[in-house]
């Protein structure tokens, strides 16, 4: 029975070149997995952006030194295949009977499609959202897990007009996401645009039921003497049949050291 | 008394809204902004349990107790803001992103952020051209007492100025803004330090945009009461 709880992948990631890549997501994720650092792959930093895994791997010199970031070709150059990569790992979940699993993205950029044990889903557009998707049943039941994430850079990447200026030709605006890498006054242009899994990836396994997204709103009366915790949560049941709960609220101050007071 | 237990019953596969009835503290240790006294923190653990399986989910925040409040003023056209009913003088810094990279380790996040706070800073606004920052960088600003001003994600350089004028209706996809601002807003709105949310820099968002932000991201009328009101609410649902 796997543990109640949220697990962060973040490491054992391996990253390629999409245009390096001849096989499709199903096969990465069924029959021909990557085996390590070799060929187009090498290993990845996540959450990161593209151009961070590249670094890592020496294959671009570090943008923030000198006029190095020249050297780098820029997506409006290379074109957006260039910098469209496939992220790859694997994980352990072994579920019993009732339990589920979601494997949660809180910040993909711009896009992504997703493939577990040869199944695809979809991550739509958006840098400043988080995704959740129910993967219970794709699962596989020995706990071995394939995972395959193939990244799209922003839409509107741009171009670096030559004489740069605040935000390049602002073609990024058109898209919702982070504005500053065409270039600004204080920094150079980023060459990826920020493409990546650039903010947490984990699975959190529940029961039948599910919290998300609490929302906790103090209010204060008698100049702060009458004060009042009010609770508001989602909860979704994904079992087949009605749910009996008992919902739990608690609330303690951490004293010196690891007394609680409740 | 910190501690209720409430029974749910909840149909097959379907998604509810709860409330717990509010729970009542007495003088409890109110967060203050650095300089400003404690930034104290409670935790508050939400669990579930479902009749014949046991433990089904749990969550816990930190979540501190305090008023923010602010309006323009009129005679100086600053904004003034107020905590726990107290005037602030506010001593901020401009914050982009941590790392060009996107390599946002708590580690950086803490030093950075501590750092701040040993300048004497209060408050911390992030610009809108950067990200919407992540619950590490929040964490870090309830726990050393840094006000976080939040703007989304539109600038006056790129939006709706400049000969020819770009983008003057902001981005492409109104419903897709819209969609991340909302979820964003999930993300962050239980952190003490969240002390505004800003349309943009430099620029108000296109019309729909910021009426729809403003509509969202209005006090709920449960909390408006003569006594001041609550924390920043972000009623979303």
């Amino acid at each position: 029975m796997a543990e109640i709880g949220k697990i962060k992948l973040d490491t054992g990631w391996l990253a390629a070149r999409s245009t390096e890549v001849d096989l499709t997501g199903v096969q990465l994720t069924t029959t021909q997995p990557p085996s390590g650092t070799d060929g187009p792959w090498m290993e990845a930093v996540v959450p990161g952006t593209v151009l961070a895994t590249l670094l890592k791997n020496k294959l671009v010199p570090d943008p923030f030194y000198g006029l190095e970031n020249e050297s780098i070709i820029d997506i409006a150059d290379s074109g957006r295949e260039y910098y469209t990569f496939w992220f790859f790992t694997t994980f352990q979940c072994k579920l019993s009977g009732n339990q589920h699993v979601d494997l949660n993205f809180r910040g993909v950029n711009y896009s992504a499609e997703v493939y577990l044990n040869g199944h695809k889903k979809d991550l739509p557009k958006g840098m400043f959202r988080r995704h959740s998707l129910d993967v219970t049943d794709i699962l596989h039941p020995d706990g071995e897990n394939l995972l395959a994430v193939l990244v799209h850079p922003p839409d509107h990447p741009g171009r670096i007009p030559p004489e740069g200026g605040q935000g390049g030709d602002h073609e990024i605006g058109k898209d919702v996401a982070t504005q500053y890498v065409e270039g600004w006054d204080w920094i150079i242009p980023i060459r990826d645009r920020n493409t990546g899994i650039w903010d947490e990836v984990s699975i959190s396994v529940t029961g039948p039921v599910k919290i998300v997204d609490p929302h906790l709103v103090s209010s204060f009366f008698d100049n702060y003497k009458r004060v009042y915790l009010h609770t508001t949560t989602e909860l979704v049941n994904r079992s087949a049949w009605v749910a009996e709960c008992s919902l739990n609220i608690q609330v303690t101050t951490e004293l010196k050291g690891s007394i609680c007071l409740v | 008394e910190h501690l209720q237990t409430q029974h749910v019953s909840i149909p097959p596969g379907a998604s509810v809204q709860y409330t717990f009835p509010e729970l009542f503290f007495y003088k409890p240790n109110l967060w203050w902004p650095n300089g400003m006294g404690k930034q104290s923190l409670y935790n508050v653990e939400i669990s579930i349990d479902v009749k014949g399986f046991g433990e089904s989910d749990l969550c816990s925040h930190h979540f501190g107790f305090r008023k923010i409040e602010s309006h323009v003023d009129s005679a100086t056209g600053g904004r003034l803001f107020k905590v726990n009913g107290q005037p602030i003088f506010i001593r901020g810094g401009n914050w982009i992103v941590s790392d060009g990279l996107l390599r946002l380790s708590k580690k950086r996040y803490k030093t950075d952020i501590k750092f701040h706070a040993d300048m004497n800073f209060n408050m911390i606004r992030c610009w809108g051209g950067g990200l919407a920052e992540r619950p590490e960088f929040y964490h870090y600003c309830d726990i050393y007492g840094l006000l976080v001003w939040q703007e989304f994600w539109i600038t006056g350089d790129v939006d709706g100025r400049g000969v020819p004028v770009s983008n003057p209706d902001g981005p492409l996809d109104h419903e897709l803004f819209m969609l991340c601002a909302r979820d964003t807003v999930k993300l962050l709105r239980n952190h003490p330090s969240l002390a505004l949310w800003v349309g943009g820099n430099e620029q108000v968002p296109p019309k729909d945009i910021n009426e729809a932000l403003k509509n969202d991201l209005k006090l709920h009328p449960y909390f408006e009461n003569s006594n001041g009101s609550s924390n920043l609410n972000n009623d979303i649902s």
